[in-house]
């Protein structure tokens, strides 16, 4: 059962999607399995589904690993949705939320770059799609999305590590979410976990112009990052990714955000100054756990603050 | 199964506009093969690189000559692989 699954180590993606059938036979009624598509390399694209009932209700998207190297963020992700299923019923937050709206969870968001850091590369970022006229493999997949697609905060040379790709969701594995969330009509916020640097981001990142919800989003993500910190004084930065960062075009959260998903952010995970994302396993649950109340302060703000 | 011996991250901190543009530079030379694990952003913001170790001497000089700060943040990338095997191995053994 999941309850002899380490959650204080790495796991291969194997290892990963054994325990999300573990996960599911041990949440029966709430926990459940679906395919969104596959991968480049034809690795079917999992996502775990959060629901007690009712359909096409109103729902939350989580994602990590879309960048393959940052392995905390998969960490984390197991981590995160096992808390979510064992805390229905016994969190009042949980409770509460997964009584109204569902969530959809997608763990290991870029198989084929996954398991090539596992087998190959552990340096991976990208995907493994092969791009014709060129000796380099792979895109970003978080420069892919049809979102200010192609700007200058991405890059046309297919060996760099921001490379946008041919074309906006070229990629399988982005493709596939966007039919997905589509398809569903009905996701209220998209929240994509990445690493490195401590930051909680939001809309726009393709443009400096603030968000029309700027003012909402940068209170909530106050408010979460204070909760974060509240852990173990890990100190977040927030805003918008233009402003914060720099000017990246094709993300997850602008698209999300252009498609009509108000609540839509970014979190970049710890980092402590000296390890990266190549963070020591020991530091997994540590992150995990500290990371936990800000997701919930925008799964607790998008439930009370429906629209 | 690539191996990155010997290879460094370097935490580059510039000082103004003019050092960020030649870190942009830097990370464009495709020999070098750098890696930018936290791309240059603005004076102040760390950069974090990854230099492999061919090309550590030719980045240093490189910073060193236009003044620009710097620290190591990883010393031998290899090694910090090596250890994150060793406890996912010995993590699976107890697992089992």
């Amino acid at each position: 059962s999941t309850r002899t699954f380490d959650f204080a180590s790495y796991h291969t993606i194997d290892e990963i999607y054994d325990w999300m059938d573990t996960l599911v036979a041990d949440h029966p009624g709430l926990v459940s399995k679906i395919q969104i598509g596959q991968s480049y390399e034809n690795r079917p694209l999992y996502v775990l589904k959060f629901s007690t009932g009712g359909s096409s209700r109103p729902a939350i998207w989580l994602d990590t690993g879309i960048h393959s190297r940052e392995w905390i963020t998969q960490a984390t992700g197991v981590w995160t949705a096992n808390k979510i299923a064992e805390g229905y019923g016994r969190d009042p937050s949980i409770t509460t939320i997964l009584d109204s709206m569902d969530i959809f969870f997608e763990i290991v968001t870029n198989p084929d770059g996954f398991a090539f850091t596992h087998s190959s590369n552990r340096m991976w970022r990208k995907t493994r799609s092969i791009n014709a006229g060129s000796n380099c493999v792979g895109v970003d997949p978080n420069r892919n999305w049809d979102a200010g697609f192609g700007g200058p905060g991405s890059s046309s040379n297919p060996c760099s590590e921001t490379y946008h790709g041919p074309y906006a969701h070229s990629e399988r594995e982005v493709k596939a979410i966007v039919d997905f969330i589509r398809g569903h009509g009905n996701v209220k916020s998209v929240i994509s976990i990445h690493s490195y640097s401590q930051m909680l981001l939001f809309p726009y990142g393709y443009k400096m112009a603030p968000a029309p919800n700027h003012q909402e989003l940068n209170e909530l993500a106050k408010k979460a990052v204070s909760d974060l910190a509240a852990v173990y004084g890990t100190k977040y930065t927030y805003g918008s990714i233009a402003n914060t960062i720099y000017m990246a075009d094709g993300t997850t959260v602008d698209w999300a955000y252009d498609n009509g998903v108000k609540y839509s952010f970014t979190f970049e995970l710890r980092d402590t100054g000296r390890y990266g994302f190549l963070l020591p396993s020991t530091q997994i649950i540590p992150t995990a756990t500290e990371t936990w109340p800000a997701l919930l302060d925008i799964m607790v703000h998008v439930l009370e603050h429906p629209y | 199964e690539q191996f990155f011996v010997g290879d460094q991250v370097l935490r580059i901190t510039a000082s103004d506009e003019e050092q960020i543009a030649l870190l942009r530079v830097l990370g464009e030379q495709a020999e070098l093969q750098l890696d930018f694990w936290r791309h240059p952003t603005s004076p102040g913001h760390p950069a974090d690189l990854r230099v492999p170790f061919p090309s550590l001497q030719a980045v240093k000089i490189f910073l060193e000559s236009n003044s620009i700060s710097y620290s190591i943040m990883i010393e031998d990338v290899q090694e910090l692989l090596d250890e994150e095997k060793k406890t996912m191995m010995k993590s699976r053994r107890t697992e089992r």
